[in-house]
């Protein structure tokens, strides 16, 4: 697919490098050219231009592109422009980052298809995860039922997902366990890594030091876990 | 759980928010007096002072805290002085984020128990929901495996998940449904909200518009998005 991202500030180059990496044609825009420099081998393209000037913009393939961000952080002026700009040229999918409530309130009255808010996101993920003690990661579906990734309870190391019927006793569902592993990194030095074992069937067996990743209901998790 | 977090930009205050809401302790520090005031109401405490001061900051009850999370952003020379600060004080567990590379190392060297990259973290996530078509949101498991938010293909309304065996054709969990309802905001203006229908049953029938949340390796999502 083909990206633009306007504003090569952390959100917008790292979302710019990792589109790049899964293969898709990515142009950044920045108008510091020390940005586009630093990240002209990592984005398939990068390209210094001021992104609040309709016709300098105009110039950029847009037609062809499917999806357009506007990444500019701290300059809330420039986003909006942008932003405006790029609604004026009729781009096929607009997303802007927010920085407060009221420059939300403006991207919606000039109509985007989508709003990235990247500090509070990240916030609400650290904040499930600090609380739930056990809790390795989580990812909440619409703030009652969350995926959680924990570490296997003692008394539960050695049975089989079968022998301890989670969803019948516990509502709760296994998706799959996460053993660590040792390898060695570029360096040659062990590092440990995360290795998902596939999906769970009721022959899995829960071992010592797993992580399980379990779905349902936080009051049916948090239960589980204060057990 | 008690939390003292320092800086109280668009992630510390996010953060510091959340974890109130979800009834926690929580002491937000900043040495602006504008941040402190704007926060007063949102988190459980707020406090004006220099972070990078050690002697001020061990008036803080530093013992009785459980997480001490440095969110300071852009200022890295106070990032790092607050966290060399706190880890002399020999807080129980320290978390600190990270602006660039390099920042990162430091951090590591001064021993950290963890570091958050906020901007970084979201791109990643929206880097996924970007490149797959027909994705709401998705949570990545380690590199190959997802657990995605889609919309039900049009072929699979009014099948039960009996009926469909996802684990049996496709390697698939399915793990709940959500479906859009329509509610009224405080205004008293129509909205659409999603809710999620508990923990999926081999019962459950797929559908219009429901967005069912699957489990699996990505080759084999992708495959079926692709059907
Ligand atoms: N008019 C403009 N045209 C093009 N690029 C711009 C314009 N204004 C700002 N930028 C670029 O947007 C980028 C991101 O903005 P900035 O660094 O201010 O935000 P930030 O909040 O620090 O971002 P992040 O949190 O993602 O690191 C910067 O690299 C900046 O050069
Ligand atoms: N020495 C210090 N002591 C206490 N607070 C500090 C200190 N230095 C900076 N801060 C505060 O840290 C907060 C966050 O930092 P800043 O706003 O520079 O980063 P940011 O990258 O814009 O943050 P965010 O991306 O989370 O919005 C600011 O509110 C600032 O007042």
């Amino acid at each position: 697919m083909k990206f633009i991202i306007f504003g090569l500030g952390n959100f917008g180059s790292s979302l710019g490098q990792k589109l790049t990496e899964q293969g898709n044609e990515v142009i950044g825009v920045d108008n510091d050219m020390n940005k586009v420099d630093a990240f002209k081998e990592k984005i398939s393209h990068t390209v210094c231009l001021d992104s609040t000037d309709e016709i300098i913009v105009s110039g950029l393939p847009l037609k062809d592109t499917d999806i357009v961000i506007v990444a500019i952080g701290e300059d809330q002026g420039a986003n909006i422009m942008t932003t405006a700009v790029l609604k004026n040229l009729e781009v096929k999918r607009l997303i802007s980052r927010a920085i407060t409530p009221l420059h939300e309130t403006v991207l919606q009255a000039i109509g985007v298809d989508d709003i990235v808010h990247p500090e509070e996101e990240t916030a609400e993920r650290w904040a499930k995860r600090l609380c739930l003690r056990g809790v390795v990661d989580s990812f909440e579906l619409s703030g009652q039922y969350s995926i959680v990734e924990v570490n296997v309870p003692q008394k539960y190391v050695g049975k089989s997902l079968q022998e301890l019927s989670f969803r019948r006793k516990h509502n709760l569902l296994v998706l799959t366990t996460i053993k660590k592993e040792e390898s060695k990194n570029l360096l040659g030095l062990k590092q440990d890594e995360n290795k998902v074992q596939g999906v769970a069937s009721p022959k899995t067996v829960l071992e010592e030091n797993d992580i399980m990743v379990i779905y349902g209901a936080n009051k049916d998790i948090k239960k589980l876990l204060n057990e």
